[in-house]
């Protein structure tokens, strides 16, 4: 089993829509997957099709009142597994500031969960992560193995991206984690005909060669349209390009941790 | 005077991008605008071609370390003030979360400085928010005389927007703030070719006609390739749409004023 955090302090970069596209393409090709909606906005719950915290919610468990397992709910796919977020999760930072463990809280939760997870066959775990640097991107970077980067291909979201790795380097040495940093760093919104596109590729692999994925997510009407109808794209235009992107990076994503 | 704060707490929506690009077109038709950078990310600053925190930064100023005035810097164009951001106000959540009064720093550093600004004949300050409901953007609301709420024709930019004016008149509410919310809900990176943007258009325009900016914002390259100049758009594409569509909107909201 992989937990893997999609982080980006810098908003509206594509954290929600590869967390949820990548679990539905992991899902498809028959690997479990669990995203857990660490987001107030919660919008990879609605993404998901379950409108805000039906059923369970990532909050109960941080707050210590319901068990990771009992807050699981099932996605209308097979394989794809969901913990709802709800608005509650917006007072986290400030409820938890005095708390000496508040970044390991979400890990402390998961790890006695283990055999349960276990037990449903659950291969990754997808935390979707808020657009700030606050205590729940701290828990969710202190409980994942490592951190997949959306990169918006515009201005600020690359000015912004030795924030993020910096950030990453820090809390694992901080919360003293034993794991790999950065997974990689997918380009997401890439539109060949735009000189903005090409050249964030050029800085990125210039900067992080190692770092960046293959797959490059294209900007798609079908992308922006799949969240209103509560389907992740492999559903709503399974033939299309989006699907085969994300599709791409999930089959990516599989074959790096075969590699030793 | 008026300050008019720019928050939503979706990310990626053009907070910054309209925060810089009124306040440029503002500054053009001859009113002295101050930009205030409330977001550690400091896309404003670097927009404005001030590259973080030099010379100055709104984190001295919400700490007590410094007054208001003595952060002000001049930007390269004419009546373009700016109060810039700096790394260090990622922490701020955590690091007042204990002071009672920590929702109002911002009020509590504006008004003696009112006089100050008088002097500098400034006529409108823009809060640049982070995207997030933290502490940050309470100190915007609590501060301004009313609220911009940028709006990307996107289906996640539009669940949220009963979210954002829900927690404006909490905020009103708790920290007794006696002027008017909403000043307007302006659509952002809009694309007449795309249903999805005439479909947000036309829910906006149900739910809160009143409210709605007739300006539209659509989306340009120009726009997104501005910033990695450092410059607002009236100064990298002056003649281009982008610029047009923010005189627009500088011009229905200065109308808006003179109408009580
Ligand atoms: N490849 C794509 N093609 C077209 N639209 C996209 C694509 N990826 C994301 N979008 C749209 O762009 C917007 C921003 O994406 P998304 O919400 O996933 O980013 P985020 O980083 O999760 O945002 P936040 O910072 O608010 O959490 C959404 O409206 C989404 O539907
Ligand atoms: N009308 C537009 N046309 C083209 N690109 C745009 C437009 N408005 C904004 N952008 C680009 O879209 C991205 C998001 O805009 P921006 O950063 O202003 O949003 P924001 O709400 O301030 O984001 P954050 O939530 O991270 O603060 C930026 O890269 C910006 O350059
Ligand atoms: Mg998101
Ligand atoms: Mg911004």
């Amino acid at each position: 089993m992989k937990t893997i955090a999609l982080a980006n302090q810098k908003g509206g970069v594509g954290k929600t829509t590869t967390a949820v596209n990548l679990a539905a393409a992991l899902a498809e090709s028959g690997h479990v997957t669990l995203v857990i909606d660490l987001d107030p906005q919660s919008n990879a719950s609605s993404a998901l099709g379950v409108p805000g915290a039906q059923g369970g919610s990532i909050y109960r468990v941080l707050s210590g009142e319901r068990t990771l397992r009992e807050q699981i709910i099932e996605t209308a796919w097979p394989n794809l597994l969901l913990i709802p977020s709800e608005p509650d999760l917006a007072a986290f930072d400030t409820e938890v500031a005095a708390y000496e463990q508040r970044n390991t809280l979400l890990r402390a939760a998961l790890e006695p969960q283990l055999p349960e997870l276990q037990a449903l066959n659950v291969a990754y775990i997808l935390l979707d992560c808020p657009p700030s640097l606050g205590t729940l991107m701290i828990n969710a970077l202190a409980a994942a193995d490592s951190v997949i980067i959306p990169l918006q291909c515009e201005y600020f979201a690359l000015e912004g991206l030795t924030r993020i790795t910096n950030v990453i380097q820090d809390i694992r040495t901080e919360t003293s984690h034993p794991a790999q940093g950065i997974e990689g760093i997918v380009l997401t919104m890439f539109d060949n005909r735009l000189n903005l596109s090409q050249q964030v590729h050029a800085e990125v692999k210039k900067h992080f060669p190692d770092k960046l994925f293959d797959s490059i997510i294209p900007r798609t009407i079908r992308l922006g349209e799949a969240p209103s109808h509560g389907k992740p794209i492999t559903a709503y235009d399974p033939a299309g390009v989006g699907s085969q992107s994300y599709r791409r990076l999930a089959n990516e994503l599989v074959a790096r941790q075969s590699v030793v």
